[in-house]
């Protein structure tokens, strides 16, 4: 529930208006995504420039690094290539029914892999360095 | 700067930065990579670290770690591949380790710094290493040249000692590290295993008293190293004498608040 009630109610699940409510969710759902044609979560080019920043001096490479970012519409129904988890499955359709309440999940980076970056520092030693989670490899709805 | 895909509406706005900005960001920038400050190389010492040896390491790691089709492979020490490469030793120290650090030899360029007994010294500095790093494998290299007809079928031995005390305050006193046979005519780089000795460098800064190349023939007879094509000082500058060190670091790093 959208209102943190702690206690679980054995009836609700039994009473058929639940089952109703459901299927109303379903059939407005299917109208609203035709009429709204905002992108699905995704993801988009991002380049970020060593060079740029006037660094060659001391970073011998790369030039820089495509690191991506994610962004778009966690909406119902979430499509396969969001990569959604069950809560944010079920996440959606509660925002769905309860907009106001509850948001909708977020579109974040679910893998992203490392960079290596050889550079000098102050005494002209050379170092090559491994750094995790610098680039997107894949978004999803969470 | 960060340039964006305009295909889609973004949230970021495109201004032009204040200076104090400009540093902010340059700042977190580089506190992604684990510095302090931005490094400023002297322009003239920028080659005596082997940087092309170390381009070719991150060409290795940077084609997502499997070893490209035409990679230039050697064995074990001589090779006509010319002055840089990596071994495929080296490629397995590369995928465990997360840094790899070569080190410039402060012993000046073209300064015969012989000891007592006519051996070369080199020296390195490990004490730039960021915290929480350890040595998992590291190399001492020296590259010997082809020397022509005059020691034709001469072998000799290439020996390296780490110097564990030295004057003023005692009699120098050296501790092999490893033994070498090169053939006079033979040429490529001499690589020579010196872990142990790095990680004790590292724990201890001022136990850090540098390496000592001797080089004898078959009779015991000092020889200078550069009459068999051992190079140094005036040498190349890609053929460069330098220490490599590769590095299994904890990559735990907590960020100060802002």
């Amino acid at each position: 529930s959208a209102h943190g009630h702690k206690g679980r109610n054995p009836n609700r699940s039994k009473n058929p208006k639940n089952a109703q409510d459901a299927l109303k969710v379903a059939e407005a759902a299917a109208e609203t995504l035709s009429t709204d044609p905002k992108q699905g979560c995704k993801k988009h080019e991002l380049y970020v420039s060593f060079r740029d920043l006037g660094w060659q001096d001391w970073i011998i490479a790369p030039e820089g690094y495509a690191a991506y970012y994610c962004q778009g519409e966690c909406a119902f129904p979430l499509n396969s290539y969001m990569n959604a988890t069950n809560h944010a499955i079920v996440q959606t359709l509660v925002h769905f029914i309860n907009p106001e309440t509850v948001p909708k999940p977020c579109c974040a980076p679910t893998q992203l892999h490392g960079i290596s970056v050889l550079y000098f520092d102050d005494s002209s030693n050379v170092i090559l360095k491994k750094y995790r989670n610098m680039v997107v490899r894949a978004c999803g709805c969470h | 700067n960060i340039t964006l895909d305009n295909e889609v509406h973004s949230s970021f706005i495109q201004r032009r930065l204040r200076s104090q900005e400009r540093r902010e960001m340059q700042r977190e920038i580089l506190s992604i990579l684990g510095l302090p400050h931005r490094p400023r190389p002297h322009i003239y010492t920028k080659q005596n670290a082997a940087p092309m040896f170390m381009l070719d390491l991150y060409n290795a790691i940077s084609t997502d770690g499997q070893q490209p089709a035409g990679f230039s492979y050697y064995k074990p020490v001589f090779t006509t591949q010319g002055p840089r490469m990596v071994t495929q030793q080296n490629s397995i120290f590369l995928n465990d380790a997360n840094m790899v650090m070569s080190f410039v030899n402060l012993v000046e360029l073209d300064q015969d710094v012989l000891s007592s007994r006519h051996n070369r010294e080199f020296r390195f500095d490990l004490s730039r290493i960021p915290e929480g790093e350890a040595v998992s494998a590291a190399e001492f290299r020296i590259y010997k040249d082809y020397i022509g007809e005059h020691y034709e079928n001469e072998t000799f031995h290439v020996s390296v000692y780490q110097v564990l005390q030295e004057p003023p305050d005692s009699e120098e006193d050296l501790f092999l590290l490893d033994t070498r046979v090169v053939w006079a005519i033979e040429e490529g780089w001499l690589v020579f295993d010196i872990t142990a000795t790095s990680n004790q460098w590292v724990v201890n800064l001022d136990q850090n008293l540098g390496l000592q190349l001797a080089l004898e023939s078959m009779d015991g007879q000092s020889v200078n190293p550069r009459l068999v094509g051992l190079v140094w000082g005036r040498g190349p500058r890609d053929k460069q004498p330098f220490m490599v060190a590769f590095f299994k670091g904890t990559e735990v790093r907590l960020r100060s608040v802002r």
